[in-house]
């Protein structure tokens, strides 16, 4: 069985694309096949494994305009257990192609619906907006983590998530859940962090992962190298940080 | 003679609004009259000055929707000579509503239009995308701010943005140039920052503002008061990188 979970959060630089290519490392590892959908057209999660963007390859766009087969487009990545559906900058044409065409928020759910056997787990990242590329993404999971950095700003923005979840809950995708709120960039040297964690496990309570990512400088040098922080720094507290959540979504069943 | 300058990256999280809120509380401090636009549905530049973003008040998406003549919409704030036109979450609605308009790209240009007199700059904080709200922004526009993170992937949605710019400047706006990237949150301790530094000055040369931000905590507390950094720790390092902005766009003249 498959289980798809969209990583979303309309504040900017969370850390959603590096939830996304850190936790697929780690379940991948784990032994479990897992496929990564960028649906961001900055196609950070696409180079961020490896992959030049701007490279001519059937990716989630030609997919959405119904030009591809989604088998043809699924890329088998050097990383254990590990397929990537690549995205491309020409992904931003869909937020404004697909708003008018029929059972537009369902468009992923049909894409991705032949593959439901393939892998243990979807991971969805989704891009910094509510459009309809995110929309399309929470229609279609089983549940949604929110990676959220503890700052002011992102605690402000959960409100408004919250109220576009029960919306699609609603209307949309009636199974969908919360996987868990996931705190990020956690600094415990200052007050803000401890602050903002306080804030979080108090409204969210076992809604929250016990894993906090913790601000790791490696997190942010994997990337360049093309690679998930555990196959380039496996020591480090950042790659610690993606295990550790690997282990508590696993534990979970 | 009113300056208009949009803040824009689609990156998320790359300190676009910290640097409207921060630069607009300096220029004003400097006896600039200055606007502040926030065409964010995320409302983060309005709730950094202290306003509730829920309370129901004009704000920018009922000016776009015709409902509201902009004079009303305008807050003064207690900061010397920063006025704010407020963003709430209904705004989130404009991005699917000005598609099919007459002269959608120039909505705000309209709206704003009234206003070139009465202010020295118009700042517009912009969301993380390259969505119609965005392309408003540059449509009226006579220059752009580019906020850059010294981490990997802001470092390569550089390209994506500066082919949009050429598109606004192509078809909707010939003025429109750069005003200059802004290097924010740099840890001169860190490699990471240290190479995207380079990278950026090599391949931008005079267009990169000589002030770079660093990262300090500061900057994140400030908005939890409602208040620009200069006005909550003014001796912080944030601080003294945004007044050397000021000071360094003002000598430009
Ligand atoms: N725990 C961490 N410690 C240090 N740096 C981090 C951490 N998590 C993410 N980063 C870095 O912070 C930046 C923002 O993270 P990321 O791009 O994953 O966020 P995002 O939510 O996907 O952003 P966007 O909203 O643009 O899609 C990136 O440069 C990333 O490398
Ligand atoms: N120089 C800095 N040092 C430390 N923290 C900073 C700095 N600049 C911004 N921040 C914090 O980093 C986070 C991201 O900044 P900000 O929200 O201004 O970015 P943005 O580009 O406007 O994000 P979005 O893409 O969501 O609109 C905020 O919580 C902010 O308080
Ligand atoms: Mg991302
Ligand atoms: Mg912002």
């Amino acid at each position: 069985l498959t289980r798809t979970i969209a990583v979303a959060n309309q504040k900017g630089g969370v850390g959603k694309t590096t939830t996304c290519v850190n936790l697929g490392a780690g379940l991948g590892r784990a032994g479990y096949r897992v496929l990564l959908v960028d649906l961001d057209p900055q196609a950070n999660a696409t180079s961020g494994l490896g992959y030049n963007k701007r490279e001519t390859r059937p990716g989630v766009y030609s997919l959405l305009r119904g030009e591809e087969r989604v088998e043809r487009a699924v890329i088998k990545t050097p990383f254990f257990n590990l397929h990537l559906l690549p995205s491309n900058p020409d992904l931003t044409a869909s937020e404004i192609e697909l708003l008018d065409q029929e059972e537009r928020e369902y468009r992923l759910r049909k894409i991705l619906s032949p593959l439901r056997g393939d892998y243990a787990y979807i991971l969805i990242d989704c891009p910094p907006s509510l459009n309809i590329l995110t929309i399309n993404a929470l229609a279609c999971s089983d549940s949604l983590i929110i990676p959220l950095q503890c700052e002011y700003y992102a605690l402000e923005g959960l409100s408004q998530l919250l109220e576009v979840l029960d919306l699609v809950k609603e209307r949309l995708n009636a199974g969908l859940e919360i996987e868990g709120v996931l705190l990020t960039m956690s600094d415990s040297r200052t007050n803000l962090s401890l602050q903002v964690i306080e804030e979080v496990k108090n409204h969210f309570q076992d809604k929250v992962f016990k894993t906090i990512i913790p601000r790791n400088i490696r997190l942010g040098e994997a990337p360049s190298f093309g690679k998930p922080v555990i196959y380039y720094e496996e020591k480090s507290t950042g790659a610690a940080g993606y295990l550790n959540l690997t282990d508590e979504i696993l534990a979970r069943g």
